[in-house]
């Protein structure tokens, strides 16, 4: 059986927004360490990986390994109902057939009580390799945001280039061209505003612009933001959670 | 021009 109740319904409604546009079919592997979800879009460039830590909720109780299949479209139906700050308790049996997702307000005045029915998806669960980078950003996520967006309207292609002391986003499209370059630095009284680069190798790649405005969608889970970036490889993008991460892989583009 | 790679390759897809 799984009981698992997050503080605040927010968290988790964030979580889902944080992918629910890049994916629609995900396995929710629950166990007794936490619920882990994977998930590659239709088009195979992006894959989703999700963890989220017993720490982060506020019960969790998850007797034998239970899978959720689930459909993230009618998810967030449901979870556009309950109240950000109410508590939210996902309930299943064992090998269920629907999940139960309860709502209550912080006066228990109000408990609302939702049936989500499971789907039988047939994805398999990979072990993703711990590979090795070249370079490593962190960023404050607001920052990422905007130089995806501010980029992303020039072209549908953004290049990164990463230098021993500079982080430069290029794009070159149709009406003009653009370039936004990032230094690293410290803000001591505010640290999540920071920008920090580890660099063993200078890197340039090129990501799909409309991969990573998926993926900004991520910020919502973190002010931080953390890129790793190997040559002629998968990026890494990553948003921690207090007590796991929301991590997009994305396929670079390469020239012909 | 760019050609756009999968992760098919660098991960077991199924």
């Amino acid at each position: 059986m799984l009981e698992a109740k997050f503080e605040e319904a927010s968290l988790f409604k964030r979580i889902i927004d944080g992918f629910k546009d890049c994916v629609q079919l995900v396995n929710f592997q629950c166990k007794q360490d936490g619920i882990i979800a994977q998930a590659v879009d239709d088009s195979r460039v992006l894959l989703v990986s999700l963890e989220i830590g017993v720490e982060a909720f506020q019960e969790y109780r998850c007797d034998h390994p239970i899978t959720l299949g689930i459909d993230l479209a009618s998810l967030s139906k449901i979870l556009r109902c309950g109240n950000n700050n109410d508590t939210l308790t996902l309930i299943a049996e064992d090998t269920p057939d629907s999940v139960m997702l309860l709502f209550e307000d912080t006066k228990k005045d109000r408990i609302a009580e939702f049936n989500l029915k499971l789907m039988d998806i047939d994805a398999d669960f990979l072990k993703i390799e711990e590979l090795v980078y070249e370079s490593t950003l962190n960023l404050p996520a607001t920052e990422f945001v905007r130089v995806v967006r501010e980029l992303g309207q020039l072209s549908d292609s953004l290049n990164i280039t990463v230098t021993k002391e500079t982080i430069k986003f290029a794009c070159d499209g149709d009406i003009g061209s653009g370039t936004i370059i990032l230094r690293p630095f410290i803000n001591m009284e505010n640290p999540s505003e920071s920008i920090k680069l580890e660099m063993d190798q200078p890197v340039e790649l090129t990501f799909g612009a409309k991969y990573l405005a998926d993926i900004v969608k991520g910020s919502a889970l973190s002010d931080k933001v953390a890129i790793r970036l190997s040559s002629e490889a998968p990026a890494l993008f990553q948003f921690d959670l207090k007590a796991g991460f929301l991590q997009f892989f994305l396929a670079p583009k390469f020239n012909d | 021009k760019q050609r756009q790679s999968t992760l098919t390759g660098f991960f077991k897809l199924a």
